[in-house]
């Protein structure tokens, strides 16, 4: 664990009663290290250390406890925090079907996540799920999503002719007619570069009026998360993130870096290529595995 | 950053952001800006020398290889094994790659031996039909390894100079999917003895630090001979790739620029390092 690097730095600070500035500023650049390392973005890194330096500054040594291992604790808990509660709640319609919209960049499991979903909530919930195959542009994005439906069991809606805003607003009411508890509209990858499709899924959105709009984002995704999610945030009001591939051993510092800059909570996480592979986030277990 | 004559706090801060954000990562940044002060203090930066411009070119040295684009086979079949993690654009490279081959030339062959994903031989099937190549696929679900052994067995008998096998995204710690992998290089190996002639590891620019692993246990135990690194028309910069060729001696041989048949093209190190500063 990190405390380790920290104690040879940390033994010349022995004699100390309290957290100064002087006795954690080679601990907080050990922090940074790690934090970089897991590639939790630079600015997400600056800004969460400069938190972490105010918390810990004054604080009185704990007998018993280096200051190294103070530190990390208080690095440790901010990133929980920060991480924020679990929160796998999806807002349920009032009436008529509850919309979920899935955005991402080319590549970060959307398709997939859509059918996981559509498990996950048939399954637990019990609700009739629809998914919409709105992904005009990638060869046989439509044949993946309904391959992947009748895995599930569940519909999977598609009209010819029609671009994704309005195919989105077709499915919708479909399923309203239909009965369908939930529409989960499948979008095309995209980069938060290209400025006619961002305005394209900005108006699936005003088409469709989600309840949740999550963006998928992969975990092993570096530096550029916050110049995509930004961008994605300002285009579509996010309310929650679904983090995927986190099966594989990507530190994850992806995570940091999208709770502070869209600031919404990353509701599951893809844990599998399988169908049952999506889990409600636990911050808890993911601090560790971020700090190294 | 503007052209500068002094190594400064400011300098370096402002540098340091920039390689970070470009995925460099904080040991190999933290490498160059000592290198670069060293040099400075030594006087190895002429006066007055754009200090930029002198980075510039020793990071594209670094990256510059003495390398083809594709390791040509001296006769027969050259075959290509694509392989990467989920969802980096494995599918769509093959299809550039062999658009581009057949436009110098070339008559490529595509295997679809991803079996696994769910329409993954639809998608290559779509992109053989609009490269208009030829297309060596099996069943949903059959052996991955076959697949491969079969297209290079059609492309010798049907006189195919280039065999491109696509093969389902895998993570890297997933051993039983590597064993998969390395079970079909020795199937192709067995058809034909020096192949595959080629290796190409796909990586996603927006891929942090993670693809340095990534290129580690890949190269480990199947083998990689070269890189790719695809997204790179959105902004991410792929600095790792500094990192794979210091550490593994890996070059990257193409980078993908969109999602369409021409979208591919031949490394250029220095538009590469340009753009990490652009
Ligand atoms: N191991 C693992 N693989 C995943 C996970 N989620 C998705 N994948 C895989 O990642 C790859 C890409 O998934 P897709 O669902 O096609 O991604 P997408 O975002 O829809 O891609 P585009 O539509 O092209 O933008 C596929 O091989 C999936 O099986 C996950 O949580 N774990
Ligand atoms: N913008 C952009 N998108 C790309 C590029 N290369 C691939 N893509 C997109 O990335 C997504 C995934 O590409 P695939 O070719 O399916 O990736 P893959 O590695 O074969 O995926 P799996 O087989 O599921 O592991 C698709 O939406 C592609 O169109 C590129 O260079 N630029
Ligand atoms: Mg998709
Ligand atoms: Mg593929």
């Amino acid at each position: 664990f990190i405390s380790e690097r920290f104690a040879s730095v940390f033994e010349r600070f022995r004699k100390q009663q309290n957290l100064t500035a002087d006795n954690i500023r080679e601990g907080l650049k050990e922090v940074r290290r790690a934090l970089l390392e897991a590639d939790v973005a630079v600015e997400v890194v600056r800004e969460f250390l400069q938190r972490v330096e105010s918390k810990a500054i004054g604080q009185q040594l704990i007998a018993g406890v280096t200051p190294a291992q103070q530190i990390v604790q208080v690095v440790h808990d901010e990133l929980i925090a920060l991480m924020g509660e679990p929160d796998s709640e999806l807002p349920w319609a009032s009436a008529g079907p509850t919309v979920i919209l899935l955005a991402g960049l080319q590549g970060s499991g959307k398709t997939t996540t859509a059918a996981k979903l559509a498990h996950l909530l048939q399954r637990q919930h019990q609700k009739r799920v629809l998914l919409v195959a709105a992904d005009l542009q990638r060869p046989a994005a439509i044949e993946q999503l309904k391959t992947l439906g009748q895995q599930v069991g569940c519909p999977v809606f598609h009209r010819e002719g029609l671009r994704p805003p309005e195919l989105c607003a077709q499915a919708v009411a479909a399923a309203r007619q239909g009965g369908q508890d939930v529409v989960i509209l499948d979008t095309a990858g995209r980069l938060h570069v290209d400025e006619a499709l961002m305005s394209e899924v900005a108006e699936v959105h005003a088409r469709t009026q989600p309840h949740a709009t999550l963006l998928v984002v992969d975990a092993m995704t570096g530096q550029d998360a916050v110049n995509s999610s930004k961008a994605f945030h300002q285009r579509l009001p996010l309310t929650g993130v679904i983090v995927t591939k986190l099966d594989g051993d990507a530190r994850g510092g992806v995570i940091v870096s999208l709770r502070h800059v869209v600031g919404r909570p990353i509701k599951f996480v893809g844990v599998s290529e399988k169908l049952d592979g999506l889990q409600p986030f636990h911050p808890d277990r993911y601090a560790r595995r971020i700090l190294g | 950053i503007g052209a500068r004559r002094t190594i400064d706090a400011a300098f370096l801060r402002e540098l340091e952001d920039t390689l970070l954000a470009a995925d460099i990562g904080v040991a190999k940044t933290e490498e160059i800006l000592a290198d670069l002060q060293r040099r400075y203090r030594a006087g190895e930066v002429a006066e007055g020398e754009d200090l930029l411009r002198f980075l510039k070119a020793s990071l594209r040295a670094e990256l510059a290889a003495e390398e083809q684009e594709l390791r040509f086979a001296a006769q027969g079949p050259t075959v290509v094994l694509v392989v990467g993690v989920n969802g980096a654009g494995k599918t769509t490279t093959v299809a550039k790659l062999a658009h581009r081959l057949r436009a110098i030339g070339r008559r490529p062959l595509v295997a679809a031996a991803d079996t696994y994903r769910a329409a993954a031989i639809e998608q290559l099937s779509v992109w053989a039909q609009r490269a208009r190549v030829e297309i060596v696929k099996g069943e949903p679900g059959g052996d991955a390894a076959a697949v491969a052994y079969d297209a290079v067995a059609a492309a010798q008998a049907r006189g195919c100079d280039t065999v491109l096998i696509d093969t389902a995204g895998r993570l890297h710690n997933k051993e039983h999917l590597m064993r998969e992998l390395e079970k079909m290089r020795r199937v192709i190996q067995k058809r034909l003895p020096e192949a595959p002639h080629d290796v190409l590891l796909v990586l996603d620019a927006t891929a942090g630090q993670n693809a340095v692993q990534q290129a580690k246990v890949f190269k480990e135990i199947i083998g990689v001979t070269g890189l790719v690194i695809t997204k790179l028309d959105g902004t991410a910069k792929g600095g790792v790739a500094i990192t794979v060729k210091r550490e593994l001696g890996l070059t990257v041989r193409y980078i993908g620029v969109g999602e369409g048949l021409d979208d591919l093209q031949p490394f250029d190190p220095d538009a590469f390092v340009e753009a990490i500063f652009a």
